[in-house]
């Protein structure tokens, strides 16, 4: 039950290898199209709902 | 892996974190 900008957040998300998990700023180069406040909205959700979580600081993220 | 034995440790806690937080959310429906 994702909303679209929901799902393209947590794919780009899940798609990262690094064990640090995607930086903010890597998604705000991905997904161009969407604002900063978009992007933050939707992490929220993410981490609310426990798909997602910060790693080594409040700006890189892993899925679960 | 690059990463410090400290940040390793944050990142497993907040994985554990997380993945309760989603049954719970499962739970509630």
């Amino acid at each position: 039950g994702f909303t679209a900008n929901q799902s393209q957040v947590f794919n780009l998300i899940k798609s990262c290898p690094l064990a640090e998990g995607i930086a903010m700023q890597s998604l705000m180069t991905s997904l161009k199209y969407l604002t900063t406040y978009d992007i933050r909205t939707c992490l929220k959700f993410l981490i609310n709902e426990g798909h997602i979580f910060s790693t080594v600081d409040d700006d890189h993220f892993k899925s679960t | 892996s690059n990463l410090t034995p400290e940040q390793q440790k944050k990142i497993e806690e907040n994985r554990q974190r997380a993945l309760a937080r989603r049954a719970e959310r499962l739970a509630q429906g």
